[in-house]
């Protein structure tokens, strides 16, 4: 009673000074990671616990109007995907011909894991992507160009358990499901090639090499793409480790020995380590479960339904069409969530009407709802719950709602879809 | 479709079990 009294059970108070951490601060490291056979230590790519970072944050904090801009081009290849996915199945009963726009963008690319590849093993961060399938690093000879890694590029003729794979084998024509583009042939070995909207791209061998996760877990003959030709976001890190629905996902391969689950928990800062972990290991008690929804079928994406959002204890009347005609999905390359225009409309009234104490500032990029919080050393929030299908209500952590630009500049961390139907 | 971010992620432990068809939240379930 005295909690609800309070507001306290509707609402987060929040330190401010958590939402602007210190580049400097010592990393801590996760101790489920350390601890877990099967997980491996989740890095923010630019804090200090990151191997790419050598123990310091990078001196220029992220350009966030960048991360944004970025993530909207994430966004929209998402929706170029899922419409070019839609028009195939409408296609089957019309001829028109649509531009493939194929491929995902990569985004900000936040989230790093280490990955051992080869014999002998050689540990690569490798970047963690639910929303893409095929795993890939970058390979010598860089016969036409490869970005800068931390790390030395992979070079398989130093690896006793590298295999191409040719261009007949099921793998090869696997490629067009879990790339967007047909693998092609050089010298009978199968090539593949994976675009990504904001001109990044990696093409190469498609080979098979043992994987070894967190010391003790090793996959022999893993399926991957040996980067011959890479270029775009991800200076710095190795490659990408793919983790959609597809059958060359590295969850689909190694689905004998961990039943195609996994799960994470992203560091709630740079300084932070999470976790990725493989199996079902240490997977808390309290998870609700909503079944993957069938709009994203034909994809690798991960599909969600949504049916309602709630802010400060309200439920926000958003009819349920307005989440089921678009569908939704989740990703851990896209840094904002997205909503339906209506749904976002909804949610914007209902959380600025419940900070009508803290006086409104310049909305910035994709964010319109921002607040100038200068001065204070607290912020009380409405806590945002989600409710899925099958029941699920989820309530966001206190660090979900907001994204602080600087103290006069503190948004609701929200977007919404330009219409209604993506 | 609507997107669910990693920012609203954050604090939440995501399970994906591919097998069963499901994903699954445990609010807190980082900490």
């Amino acid at each position: 009673a005295q909690k609800r009294e309070s507001g306290e059970i509707d609402s987060h108070t929040i330190q401010l000074s958590s939402l602007f951490p210190s580049s400097s601060s010592p990393c801590v490291l996760s101790s489920r990671a350390s601890n877990t056979k099967s997980s491996l230590h989740v890095t923010h790519r630019h804090g200090t616990c990151s191997p790419l970072t050598s123990g310091k944050a990078t001196t220029s904090p992220p350009d966030h109007a960048e991360i944004l801009r970025l993530d909207q081009a994430r966004v929209n290849s998402i929706h170029s995907k899922l419409s070019k996915k839609l028009t195939d199945r409408v296609r089957q009963s019309k001829s028109t011909a649509l531009p493939a726009k194929d491929g995902s963008t990569f985004g900000t690319g936040n989230y790093v894991v280490s990955v051992g590849i080869g014999t002998p093993k050689r540990d690569l961060s490798l970047i963690f992507d639910t929303g893409s399938d095929l795993t890939w690093i970058q390979c010598e000879p860089c016969v036409q160009t490869c970005y800068s890694q931390k790390e030395p590029i992979f070079n398989p003729s130093s690896s006793s358990s590298y295999y191409n794979v040719s261009c007949s084998s099921a793998a090869c024509s696997s490629l067009s499901s879990a790339t967007g583009n047909a693998g092609s042939c050089s010298a009978s070995t199968c090539v593949y090639g994976i675009q990504y909207g904001d001109q990044s791209f990696s093409v190469g061998f498609l080979a098979k090499e043992k994987f070894t996760l967190a010391s003790t877990n090793v996959f022999d003959g893993v399926y991957f793409g040996c980067g011959e030709n890479n270029q775009g976001l991800f200076t710095g890190v190795a490659g990408l480790l793919g983790l959609g629905r597809d059958k060359l996902s590295f969850p689909s391969q190694t689905a004998t020995t961990y039943n195609k689950i996994f799960s994470y928990c992203l560091p709630s800062s740079a300084s932070y380590t999470g976790y990725l972990t493989f199996g079902t290991a240490g997977i808390s008690r309290s998870v609700k479960f909503t079944p993957i929804s069938t709009i994203t079928d034909g994809t690798s994406f991960y599909g969600l339904d949504i049916v309602g959002i709630t802010v400060g204890g309200e439920k926000l009347a958003i009819p349920s069409t307005v989440f089921s005609t678009p569908g939704a999905l989740i990703d851990s390359g896209t840094v904002i969530t997205r909503l339906p225009p209506k749904a976002y409309a909804a949610l914007k009234s209902a959380f600025k009407a419940k900070m009508s104490q803290y006086p409104s500032a310049e909305g910035v990029s994709i964010l319109d709802t921002c607040f100038d919080l200068s001065g204070l050393k607290t912020v009380t929030v409405p806590k945002v719950a989600f409710s899925f299908s099958g029941g699920a209500v989820v309530e966001l952590g206190s660090t979900g709602v907001l994204y602080a630009f600087k103290m006069s500049q503190v948004c609701l961390a929200f977007a919404g879809n330009s219409d209604d139907n993506n | 479709a609507a997107i669910f971010g990693n920012v609203q992620q954050q604090t939440l432990e995501v399970v994906y079990d591919g097998a069963g068809g499901r994903v699954g939240f445990a609010p807190n379930g980082c900490s």
